[in-house]
């Protein structure tokens, strides 16, 4: 199984609309896909048709209780080869609660590694933060994907999460992750803005950056009030197009790796 | 002093922006304003040029240093009557290491009073997430301004936030916090996702929801990489008339209290 985090302490830069979206698109492709919602938003839930606020057990508990895995939690979604490990607001005292336990930053790592090989593929939505909470998730992945929206704060935001991967690489033997990609989203071509911060970061990351670029388009910010992905509610508008493309450039550089 | 709060779960929904331009536009009202970066990210810093990896002190010092006090380490901005309490990346630990310390929710409260009546009014930015911080800003402030994007998880998230008040006020004895108002931001016009949001939030909320609405203006995503607040950087530009009626509304809304 590989895992992949889907990153940014950066708020609203489509992280969870991307970990839904690639999730779905790699279902699609006769994968089978465990998408772990980390986020105490429970946004994850909500854009597959899941309400947070009903569901009994939650990725809280298996964190927290040490008998309860993560097969216990597993709810299945509509879209077929593709399943949920849901949160809620629970998750928003993991980072006091956690605390005093021993091997606190390895709890997330130990139980998606008894998932076994159930799925080929494990996608993590991420809370806008670095935290206790962020630890475990870059110790548990194999691969990062940042997402960054082309504008001015994201660029400052992007350093500093590019920095926190290469000190929990360096200050964890466990941590192996490394960044798979940086994602444009949200990216409006008339504007000046966005073509300058686009052209900053390919001259700055090179290859790093993927090719696929996700514009902004209204189906995506309406896919999640009809409870799913925006491959399936507006299969042709351009940002199912944009997002299955990116699904299948994950897994190429999966491979080229 | 009249101490607001900016806030909001949801990441992405325009608290920063909206934090500086509501703290410059009281200052150019001829009153004296704090803004107080509360964000680990320190973008307010960043929205006025100010770097927040080369401040030798922060937030982060007076909340964890009993001998630190905000005069301390206050920076003026270019704005006049505006000043600033910088943050940075060293903020991103003080939920671990507040933990331990008595009283740990009433020190900002603490120490803000501090400062007396050199200020009138004191605008706080908030960081994406509920947390020990958050509890911290909510016993500090008099007022929280809630900022909603017209998309389907922000609506989600404010059930959330106006949740939130309402335990803090019935748990701590000190909070008296109130929602001034929920402000409608990055608002396109022409779409029907966002009118039907704009719709529902006044159907449901009244009189609570702003009359001042904020509409994208790529000159709002343009001033932060130049330091300044949009009203000095595109004074004549739709976002910067838009703020500058919400400075006063903002003030208005507080005299009738
Ligand atoms: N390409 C796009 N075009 C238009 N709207 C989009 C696009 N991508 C995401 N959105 C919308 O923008 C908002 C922010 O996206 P999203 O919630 O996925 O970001 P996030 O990084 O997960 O936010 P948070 O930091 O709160 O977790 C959402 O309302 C979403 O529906
Ligand atoms: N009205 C607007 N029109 C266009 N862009 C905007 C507008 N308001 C904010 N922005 C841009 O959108 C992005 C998000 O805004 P901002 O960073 O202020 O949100 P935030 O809620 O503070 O985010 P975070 O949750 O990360 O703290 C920024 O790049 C900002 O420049
Ligand atoms: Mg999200
Ligand atoms: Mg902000």
């Amino acid at each position: 199984m590989k895992t992949i985090a889907v990153a940014n302490q950066k708020g609203g830069c489509a992280k969870t609309t991307t970990a839904i979206n690639l999730a779905a698109g790699i279902a699609m492709q006769d994968k089978r896909v465990l998408l772990v919602d980390l986020d105490p938003q429970g946004h994850a839930c909500l854009g597959l048709g899941i309400d947070p606020n009903r569901i009994p057990t939650s990725i809280y508990d298996v964190l927290m209780d040490k008998d309860m895995s993560m097969s216990n939690v597993i709810v299945h979604s509509k879209i077929s080869g593709l399943d949920l490990i849901p949160s809620n607001f629970k998750l928003g005292t993991a980072e006091l609660d956690l605390r005093a336990t021993a091997g606190r930053e390895m709890i997330l790592s130990k139980k998606l590694g008894l998932l076994g090989q159930h799925y080929d593929y494990c996608i993590i939505d991420c809370a806008p933060a670095l935290s206790l909470l962020m630890l475990n998730i870059l110790i548990a992945s194999d691969e990062v994907i940042i997402t960054v929206q082309a504008h001015y704060y994201a660029l400052e935001s992007l350093k500093r999460m590019l920095g926190t991967l290469h000190v929990a690489r360096k200050q964890f033997g466990p941590c192996n992750v490394r960044a798979l990609g940086l994602l444009l989203t949200l990216v409006e071509e008339g504007t000046v803005l966005c073509r300058q911060v686009q052209q900053q970061l390919r001259e700055f990351f090179g290859s790093l950056v993927f090719e696929t670029v996700i514009h902004r388009s209204v189906r995506l910010a309406e896919s999640p009030s009809a409870g799913e992905p925006v491959l399936t509610y507006a299969p042709k508008d351009k940002g199912a197009v944009e997002y299955r493309a990116m699904a299948r450039e994950v897994i190429e550089r999966i491979a080229r790796l």
